[in-house]
């Protein structure tokens, strides 16, 4: 599954 | 929130304080790049953008506005207060930074999760993070010696990135998804670049001497 937005880390 | 991102965000904000002190305190920035810390300042102010849009948490808020604030304040204090800009090394801090913004750019429209506006910022935010520390690196390198805070400054953000890779370790045993693999590829290449720093620092450390640099 890909992390697009929101991304969680900084 | 595993404990190595906790600790990775840490010893990001240490390194700012550090480097806020050391301009406060001896209202010099001698040894600082000004370059680096203009890409740092576009790195925040790109990547979250995600600030109008997506609500995380309140820490997460937080430490996004800390940082777009605290690197605009210290680019506005090297090009403009009257006295730490006078000790700026503008003469040894010449690295091209334009090109590192244009690669990254064009490395982003070709590399990024998917095409739309915000996807091609954040990659390359992360593109330009991996690369920004360069123009420190070689100052630091070409001036030889490094003052006390100007070292722990770097130490910490180096730090900050180890911490990361710790982190995206975690995550990648602890979550079952877990594909963020262009954050963490550029996350390796930049904790790399910190290997030859990492290695004087401890030298320097172990025999509690003062930190040089190889010319």
């Amino acid at each position: 599954e890909p992390s697009f937005y929101p991304k969680d880390e900084l | 929130m595993n404990i190595f991102r906790f600790a990775g965000d840490m010893t990001h904000l240490i390194s700012i304080l550090v480097l806020l002190l050391k301009i406060y305190a001896t209202k010099s920035c001698s040894g600082i790049s000004l370059k680096t810390q203009e890409l740092y300042a576009l790195v925040f102010l790109t990547r979250y953008l995600d600030l109008f849009t997506d609500f995380i948490s309140v820490y997460n808020t937080i430490m996004k506005l800390v940082f777009i604030a605290s690197s605009l304040a210290i680019v506005w204090c090297m090009r403009m207060h009257r006295v730490v800009r006078r000790s700026y090394d503008k003469e040894i801090d010449t690295f091209r930074h334009y090109f590192l913004i244009l690669a990254s750019f064009l490395l982003a429209v070709l590399v990024h999760e998917k095409f739309t506006f915000q996807e091609i910022f954040w990659a390359f935010s992360i593109y330009l993070e991996a690369l920004a520390i360069l123009p420190q690196l070689v100052l630091l390198q070409r001036s030889g010696n490094v003052d006390n805070l100007t070292g722990q400054y770097v130490f910490f953000l180096g730090a900050y990135r180890a911490f990361y890779i710790l982190n995206w370790i975690y995550r990648y045993f602890t979550e079952q998804h877990f594909s963020r693999w262009i954050a963490c590829l550029s996350g390796i290449v930049q904790t790399a670049l910190y290997a030859d720093f990492f290695y004087y620092y401890f030298i320097s450390w172990k025999n509690n001497a003062k930190l040089q640099l190889p010319a």
